[in-house]
């Protein structure tokens, strides 16, 4: 575990106790995207299949359980808290999740390291990770008034995989057992350069004192 | 020999 990693567990672990904590103490999920919280349920539920079969270490199986266990329970805020589901802007989340769902899958049925159920569900996992921010972004593009912990919180999940991207270069140089992982790479550059624009328009807002607002 | 992929990350 190096320092780039570690980051970027905490910088995701941030993303999620900042989201955690809009719905919790402000009761209101008011500009996040349940389509992109439905992705990242998948996202999890596909990859860590292995929970009970591979031990890596005490850390990995806590930090598993916390990101399934955090992001089932936010869908469920979303869509069944009687007080939360009422702040869900339903009429701009209309990016439709499917379409991304289904060129993924295929994707890992076609480019994968090792043709196995598992493996394949994992891949799958990485592609649709990469791309599960987008109708968040287009919610944010839509909405006039964006507030802090929604800023915060889409800033610090795409800290996340650009730190990953530095602990990968790190890794590759450092550690002599670590292997090309070609697909984890390429999404994960996917995935950090998606943010590119949002990253921009966060400093910018950050640096000026101003409330953030992405053109439409 | 290790598995062609070793998923040690999150």
């Amino acid at each position: 575990m190096n320092i780039f990693r570690l980051a970027g567990d905490m910088t995701h672990l941030m993303s999620i106790v900042v989201l955690l904590l809009k719905m919790h103490t402000i009761k209101s999920c008011a500009g996040i995207s349940l389509k992109t919280q439905e992705l990242y349920a998948l996202v999890f539920i596909t990859r860590y299949l292995d929970i009970f079969t591979d031990f890596v270490s005490l850390y990995n199986t806590v930090m598993k359980i916390f990101f399934l266990g955090t992001s089932i329970s936010i869908v469920w805020y979303m869509r069944y808290h009687k007080v939360v589901k009422q702040s869900y802007d339903k009429d701009h989340d209309t990016f439709r999740h499917y379409f991304l769902i289904l060129p993924c899958f295929l994707l890992a049925l076609i480019i994968n390291d090792e043709f196995t159920f598992r493996e394949v569900l994992w891949t799958f996992s990485l592609y649709l990770e990469a791309v599960a921010i987008i109708p968040q972004l287009v919610l944010l593009q839509r909405t006039k008034n964006i507030d802090n912990l929604t800023g915060n919180y889409v800033f610090f999940l795409g800290a996340y995989r650009g730190l990953y991207i530095l602990n990968w270069i790190y890794r590759y140089f450092t550690d002599s057992h670590y292997r090309r992982k070609g697909i984890t790479w390429t999404s994960g550059i996917v995935q950090t350069l998606l943010y590119a624009d949002f990253f921009y328009y966060y400093i910018r807002s950050w640096r000026r004192n101003e409330r953030l607002n992405l053109p439409a | 020999e290790s598995k062609p992929t070793e998923h040690d990350e999150l």
